[in-house]
């Protein structure tokens, strides 16, 4: 554990915080892909697998049950409690054509062609992509409440501290990890238009809103 | 070089 990764995770954390915090005081997800959070969920149980073989720390253990309890929830509450301010016809992303390449690219490259191992490639590559129904709804949308921009903010910031990261660990421990950081690097790079506009207009106190 | 085989991250 260093510093950079534990901002990363902090700031995964209150993203989700902050989520599920807009959902419940606004009682609703209007503005939320349905899509990109059941492509979390996908993610986290993917990966985190190894929850039930192998011990890291509580650490680990305690973030990668509530990864995976909260994306559920989260899931939940979209398809259930909060389902009618839900409106499908802007969330029309196909997620076919994030979850297929993620499978193909995970079955070419992984660390141990094993089931495990594909699993976990296959969550680290559809992870870099999830948030692609979302940003591609912000897009049709052209604006968004502040809290979801925070959200998005959170969740972005969080794979971009991941990059100081993998560069201390690789000279601190020598330890590299290819997959995890071509993904991570695409993945924050995906968010780069939002954070442009997220740092000139929201953090000045503006409404979110694309250029027409 | 060493792959990150252990998947200590999140």
């Amino acid at each position: 554990m260093n510093f950079f990764r534990l901002l990363g995770d902090l700031s995964h954390l209150a993203s989700i915080l902050i989520l599920l915090h807009k959902i419940k005081t606004t009682r609703s997800c209007r503005g939320l892909s349905f899509k990109t959070q059941a492509l979390y969920v996908a993610v986290f149980i993917t990966r985190y697998l190894d929850l039930t073989y192998r011990w890291v720390s509580l650490y680990n253990f305690v973030m990668k049950l509530f990864f995976i309890g909260s994306s559920c929830a989260t899931l939940y509450l979209m398809r259930y409690k909060y389902c009618p301010t839900h409106d499908p016809s802007i969330d029309t992303f196909k997620i076919e054509y994030l979850v297929g390449p993620c499978a193909i690219l995970a079955l070419i490259f992984n660390y141990k062609f094993s089931v495990s191992e594909v699993l976990w490639s296959f969550s680290i590559f559809l992870e870099s992509v999830a948030i692609l129904p979302q940003l591609f709804m912000l897009q049709r949308t052209g604006e968004a409440e502040t809290i979801t921009t925070h959200y998005l903010a959170a969740l972005g910031i969080y794979r971009a501290f991941y990059i100081p990261n993998w560069i201390y660990r690789y000279f601190t421990e020598g330890v590299v990890d290819p997959i995890a950081i071509v993904a991570g690097i695409a993945q924050t790079g995906l968010y780069l238009d939002f954070f442009y506009v997220y740092f000139t207009k929201v953090m000045q106190g503006e409404k979110f809103e694309l250029p027409a | 070089v060493i792959l990150d085989q252990a998947h200590d991250e999140l």
